[in-house]
Order: structure tokens, then sequence, then C-alpha cells
């Protein structure tokens, strides 16, 4: 785009498929576009400095950092639709925390899913992290109270919790997360430090449903982002950012344990940029 | 919905006096947004529009009592026409077993169709194994390995390689007198030219009668490249869209059709093993205009 010679109808055009494809939504789109219009750009590197600074003031007084309470335990629920990174988030999370000096433990929360306890378990040998497990089919509620108990007792101050993935629109399982939150709070006398919702970034204008419902069943504290070393560019994250106000804290860049980063708005616009 | 929306425009419109040619534009932008806002790819969504704008004036439905209706049924029909014909089937080859690989993106949910599919068969009366050809995501052999035990349906997983455990349970299969083994794959991305070599190996040495792209139905614009890049460098013979018990559009549907010609032939509609139904046009179209 960027080295078209002058701003035109077709640079324009141009432009708005670009961004749509990037999955930044019509509504962004537009605004963003009759912006440039209004401003009256004339240069090509103009138009960039704009649309970066455009996309950077979203971030405004966005805090990424993470809510830890010192001389506490502190517990982290990972919450989102099927298949979007949460247990390996968790793993990694898991091994970013351990490499700042925290005493990190786990919670295998996904008591549903066909083998979703020796997958976070092999998770957590791998990052060498405890993990504290039931039999396939327990109530979440209690697996989290046994891993609080156990972070007292081993001296752990962050608890990952993994949870089942779960469509938003059942609310049956928005009200399993609920139980979850409760029982943190009733067990701890405060609650959940970070509630994150683990956001896959190859998927489209649903996710800002996904937060909505979400956020209207727990405070969610932050998303985390993933699957970006694919060809999607995450655009829709610009929109949940703006709408609901929720910063981005992570991102995950492949499979492996270190692909995982804490979200640099710089760096996520500038490869954002078509 | 839609057509409210397109009967309040025409209403506005005639207000203002006869229908013109241009009126037709106004309507064709309230389609266009909720066409995108369904996740429907941005040019199969311009393809699309010009088709229904070159319709819309053959058919002079700025002329029409109610051009609102007319231009909703020529977007329908148009719709139809890309998401496919008649309701597709598994095509078993002529080999036992015969052979299909589910393979896809990261999460997309292939080892849960996989097991979805293994039930759907066995209620065809044929006998099915399941082949866990995933050797890199930890827990994928034990997470294919509970699914089968829930519907009694034998998960082979013995060897090293994907090539190896295929190779493995064909001997499996044939020695159980099964019809078709169904092979869930490790998650790739279309960007990893060796990840995408090794299944291209795959299916050049088994020569599977199915190779089936499970794709997550939530998926964005990116639905495209995956499709392409997939379709590029396998026979993919159809699509599988996962997800759709939740409340997205599905756009991706439409792209995926539009760009690689391949049937959709199932949707996933649940996290249950029966949660698998057959993949209908018409009912998948009014989805998309929500
Ligand atoms: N390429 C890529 N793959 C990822 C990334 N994060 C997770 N994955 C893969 O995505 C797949 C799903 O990851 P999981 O951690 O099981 O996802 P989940 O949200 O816990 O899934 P459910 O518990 O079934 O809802 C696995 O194959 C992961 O290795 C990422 O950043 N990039
Ligand atoms: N709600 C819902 N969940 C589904 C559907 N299909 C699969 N899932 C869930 O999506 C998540 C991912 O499914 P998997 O079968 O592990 O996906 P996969 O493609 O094998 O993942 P990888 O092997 O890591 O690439 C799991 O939580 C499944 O239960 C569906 O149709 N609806
Ligand atoms: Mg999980
Ligand atoms: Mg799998």
């Amino acid at each position: 785009i960027f080295s078209f010679s002058k701003i035109d109808d077709d640079l324009l055009d141009e432009l708005e498929m670009e961004l749509i494809q990037s999955d930044l939504g019509l509504e962004l789109t537009n605004q963003l576009i009759n912006e440039i219009k209004r401003q009256k750009i004339t240069s090509t590197s103009e138009l960039r400095d704009f649309m970066f600074n455009f996309f950077l003031s979203i971030f405004n007084g966005m805090n990424s950092q993470l809510n830890i309470i010192p001389e506490k335990i502190n517990v982290f629920i990972y919450l989102g639709v099927n298949g979007t990174g949460k247990t390996s988030a968790v793993g990694k999370m898991a091994y970013y925390l351990k490499n700042m000096g925290y005493s990190p433990i786990i919670a295998a929360g996904d008591t549903f899913r066909a083998a979703a306890i020796d997958q976070i378990k092999l998770w957590g040998e791998r990052v060498g992290v405890d993990v504290i497990a039931q039999k396939e089919g327990a109530d979440p509620a209690s697996v989290v109270y046994n891993a609080i108990e156990a972070a007292k007792a081993r001296n752990k101050n962050i608890l990952l919790v993994d949870t089942a993935g779960r469509m938003h629109t059942k609310s049956n399982l928005l009200e399993e997360l609920k139980k979850i939150e409760r029982v943190v709070e009733k067990t701890l006398g405060y609650k959940a430090s970070e509630n994150l919702i683990v956001v896959d970034a190859t998927l489209g204008q649903n996710v800002i449903k996904q937060v909505e419902t979400f956020r209207n069943a727990v405070d969610l504290t932050g998303v985390i982002l993933t699957k970006l070393d694919g060809t999607a560019k995450g655009g829709v994250i610009f929109n949940i950012v703006k709408t609901f106000k929720i910063p981005v804290k992570f991102v995950s860049i492949g499979e492996d344990k270190d692909d995982f980063e804490p979200f640099d708005p710089k760096e996520f616009i500038e490869s954002f940029l078509p | 919905n839609l057509t409210g929306r397109l009967q309040d425009i025409f209403r506005r419109l005639r207000g203002k006096g006869r229908l013109s040619e241009k009126d037709i534009e106004e309507a064709l932008r309230e389609i266009r947004q909720a066409l995108l806002e369904a996740d429907a790819h941005y040019k199969v969504v311009k393809e699309l529009l010009n088709n229904v704008k070159a319709k819309a004036l053959q058919e002079e439905v700025f002329r029409s009592v109610t051009p609102a209706e007319q231009i909703i049924k020529i977007l329908y029909y148009e719709l139809i026409n890309i998401l496919g014909g008649d309701r597709s089937n598994i095509n078993l080859g002529v080999r036992k077993p015969g052979i299909i690989f589910l393979v896809g993106l990261q999460g997309s949910g292939k080892t849960t169709t996989a097991a979805k599919l293994a039930y759907r068969l066995l209620q065809e009366q044929r006998r099915v194994v399941l082949v866990g050809a995933d050797t890199f995501r930890p827990a994928a052999g034990k997470q294919l390995k509970v699914l089968g035990e829930k519907i009694k349906v034998p998960v082979y997983l013995e060897g090293k390689t994907p090539q190896e455990i295929i190779e493995g349970a064909i001997k499996f299969s044939q020695e159980k007198l099964a019809d078709v083994m169904i092979v869930d794959t490790t998650g790739r991305l279309h960007i990893d030219d060796e990840m995408m070599k090794e299944l291209e190996d795959l299916s050049k040495r088994f020569e599977p009668s199915e190779i089936l792209l499970v794709v997550d139905g939530m998926t964005g614009q990116d639905a495209v490249n995956i499709a392409e890049k997939f379709n590029e460098i396998l026979p993919i013979t159809g699509v599988i869209l996962t997800k759709l018990d939740g409340d997205a559009r599905g756009g991706a549907a439409l792209s995926i059709k539009a760009v690689t010609g391949k049937p959709i032939k199932f949707i996933g509609v649940g996290e249950k093993i029966e949660d698998l139904e057959y993949f209908y046009p018409d009912r998948f179209a009014s989805r998309i205009l929500g």
C-alpha cells in the first residue's frame, strides 16, 4: 500500500480491502478510511504514521501488566471457546512466571474433555510445574479448591487454572465458570487476580460476541491472543480493546513453551499494518 | 434482520419517488455489511454482489412492487449456488480399508470430528478403525483412545512416525476386516512447508479416498488462505466446518467453497459424539444472512 505514489480512491479501496481481510471489521475500517479522507493526507509516509497512531490510541491507558498481589496466592483463570489455546497458554505462562521468579502451580480445571487432564499434566512435566488434578468428570470447582490448598501447603504464589473450552452461548457452562470464581473468593477471601480470555487470532467477528458474553458472566481482566504465527492478523482485537477496554496481556506465537511473550501494542501494530 | 433492513431502505427510497437503478446500490451496501459481519471473505463478497446486482438489474427489481423480497430471493439463489448442490456422502473407494484423512489447523476439531465420523459410519453399518497419527500434541493418542472407547471403535496408535502408524493401521484394519479407517493428523499451519510436505507425502503414499479439511466454523477472513493452501498441496475431497453450535454466522463456509470448489460435507454442532450433521446449503444460507 505504502508504495503507491499518491493517496487516491484506488489506494483507499486497496487499503479498505487489506484492513477488512485482516479482520479489522467494517465499522473500524470505515472509521479509519473516513478519518484519512477528512485529514486530507497527501503522502503515503504520512498515511502510515496516521494509521499507526489511529491504532495506537486504541491502547491508550491500557495496562497490560499482570495483577499480582505480593505475599498472597494469586489465582489466574484461563477461559474461552473450544480449541483457542488455553491449555497451552497455561503451560507457557507457568514457564514464563517461573522464569520471572514466581512459584506457579497449575489446576487441571478441565475435567470434561477427553485426555484434557493428561494434556495439562504433560505440560506441567515439560515446564517443571506441579499440576493438581482429580479424575475426569470431577467438579472443576472442587479441583480448584484442592489446588488452592496445595498452593498454601507448597508455598506457591500463583495458581493457574485451566478450564474446559465452552461456547459462550451455553448458559450452564457460564454458570460453571461463575462457580469456579465463587469457590476462589470463598476459599481465599478475595477474587481471582486475573480472568484471562484466550482468543484465537484466526477467528473472525464472532469473537466480539464471545468477549461480550464472557464479560457479562465474569470480570475479564485481560486477553491472551494466540496463533499469531499463522497468516491471520487478529484485527478483531482492536474492536475488542476499543469496545470493552480489556487489555491484551500476552500473545502466543507458536507451539513451543517459549513461543509466548508480553503484548507490545507497537510491535503488534507494526506487523498488522499492510 | 436483513430482509427487514432492506424493506426499510426501499420504503424510504420509494418515499422520494420512483426507484431507479442506483437505488439498488444502497441495498447492495446493506447486504455487503451483513456478509462481511458474517465473516465471508472480502473478494468472495465482491464477486457475489456483482452477480446479485447484474441479476437485480436484469430482473428490473427496482420496478418491482416488492423489491426487498426480490433482492433477497436473488441473493439466496446466489448463496446456494456457491454453497453447493446435493448432499455429499463419504467416498470409501474400492480398496479395503477405505482411508479417510482428517487435516487442518491447530485446534480446528480434527480429533473430536474423527470420533464423530467413526460413530456416523458405525450407524451406517460400517466396520471402523480410528488411527491416531498425531505424534506431536501431548496426549493426542490418549484423547482419541478415550473417544474410541466411548463408541467401541478400536483405536490404532502403534508407531513412532505417522507413516509407521498408518502402515501398521492398514494391516490391523485388514485383520479386523474393517471397511474404513479414519486417520487423525497433527494440527498444522498451511504455511509450515515441512508439515505440509509431510501430509503431501502421506497422501501420495497411502492414497486416501477422502482427505477432509477440518476448519473452525468461527474462522474469519483467513479461511481463504487456509483453504487455498491446503487445496493446492493436497487432493482435498471435502470440508468439515466445526463449532457451529455457537452463534458464529459461518461466512467461512462461503469463502472456502467459493475458493476451492470442494464440497462442505458435514458440520460440527457440539462436543458430543452425535454432534455431526450433514451440510445443507439452504439452511446454511439463512444462517449466514443472520
Ligand atoms: N500455531 C500455533 N498453535 C497453537 C498456539 N497456541 C496453541 N496452539 C495449538 O492449538 C491447539 C489447541 O491448543 P489447546 O491448548 O489444546 O487449546 P484449548 O483452548 O485448551 O482447547 P480446549 O481445551 O479443547 O478448548 C494445540 O495443537 C496447540 O499446540 C499458537 O500460538 N500457535
Ligand atoms: N462446541 C463445539 N466444540 C467442538 C466441536 N468440535 C470440536 N470441538 C471442541 O474443540 C476443541 C478442539 O478439538 P480437537 O478435536 O482437540 O481439535 P484438533 O483439531 O484435533 O486439535 P489439534 O490436534 O491440537 O490440532 C475441543 O474442546 C473439542 O471438544 C463442535 O462442533 N462444537
Ligand atoms: Mg484445553
Ligand atoms: Mg487433535
